[in-house]
């Protein structure tokens, strides 16, 4: 899967999502990725999220809108992503990650599974990552 | 406000042979959205820019690339999102087109619906000017090999892509 999650100079957030699913699915299985709150959601009052990972799990646990409302309540979007990310995977025993920014830019990246692919660019300057820590 | 934008490519057990792969193509796509937003356009400019970049890369799960399903053939979703006014486009089960994610946003812009899926999406993209392309041509050929593990040594070989390595599954 591969997401993206922008903010443009006006502050307006948009959130894109691509994948070819998991290998070996059952012809006309649908997993996270188009669902809007699953595995995308862009929200100009709150922040945008693009997830990865297990798609049943993720639909199930409506994992973008879950760190969504966390921001709403006040988290911020590293601790509302890790949050997210970690108790979907107590809960449903898979893994699965995120990238989100809040309104104000501010970056959040997590996953529980052993790696996900990143990249971010702030100020002119580009961040990149694929392990944990 | 200053623009930012950031992209992933994947979680799961991705090997240690992948890692330069996706290393690579994220920076190639966060820098393509990142474009966008420095020359005025909006954030779904960049968002689409980014996805699609990625999409035309054999190291990502999505268009050219795409992991298999059970009869051996790529059928692919995506979903976009304008925060401004939270509306929203989406696809899925698409299989002769490369890029979903602009076929997904046509669906945001263009009609009065969220999510069309199957033939009615095919037809939709058609409509809309997407030009179809063998089905074959986003097979690549890992993503053959991912099948054949799978179909070979069962579910806990099941990986995003590539074979198995040691760690949990994304």
């Amino acid at each position: 899967t591969v997401g993206a999650v922008a903010i443009d100079a006006d502050g307006h957030i948009a959130v894109a999502t691509s994948t070819g699913g998991i290998n070996g699915k059952m012809v006309g299985r649908i997993g996270d990725t188009p669902l809007i709150g699953g595995g995308t959601y862009a929200d100009d009052n709150v922040g945008g999220i693009s997830t990865t990972g297990h798609g049943e799990s993720i639909l199930k646990y409506c994992l973008a809108h879950t760190i969504i409302k966390l921001m709403e309540g006040g988290l911020d979007a590293d601790t509302a992503t890790r949050q997210a990310v970690n108790g979907m995977t107590a809960r449903l025993n898979n893994t699965a990650g995120a990238i989100t920014l809040s309104k104000n830019g501010d970056v959040g990246i997590h996953f529980s599974s052993k790696r996900m692919a990143w990249a971010y660019v702030k100020n002119d300057k580009v961040y990149y990552g694929i392990e944990h820590d | 406000m200053k623009p930012i934008i950031i992209v992933h490519g994947g979680a799961g057990d991705i090997s240690e042979s992948r890692i330069q792969g996706k290393f690579d193509g994220v920076k190639v796509a966060v820098r393509a959205g990142y474009e966008k937003l420095m020359n005025g356009g909006s954030a779904l400019d960049s968002v689409e820019a980014a996805v699609v970049s990625m999409e035309l890369d054999e190291n990502f799960n999505a268009g050219y690339g795409s992991v298999l399903n059970l009869n051996g053939e790529v059928e692919m979703e995506a979903s976009i999102m304008w925060g401004q006014d939270l509306i929203s486009g989406a696809v899925t089960l698409i299989k002769e087109f490369q890029h979903p994610i602009s076929i997904a946003r046509k669906v945001l812009t263009d009609t009065p619906h969220s999510f069309l899926g199957g033939n009615g999406a095919k037809l939709f993209a058609l409509e809309k000017g997407f030009q179809q392309v063998p089905p074959e041509s986003l097979i690549s050929e890992s993503a053959k090999e991912a099948l054949n593990d799978f179909l070979n040594k069962g579910d806990d070989q099941r990986t995003e892509i590539g074979r198995k390595d040691e760690g949990g599954v994304g």
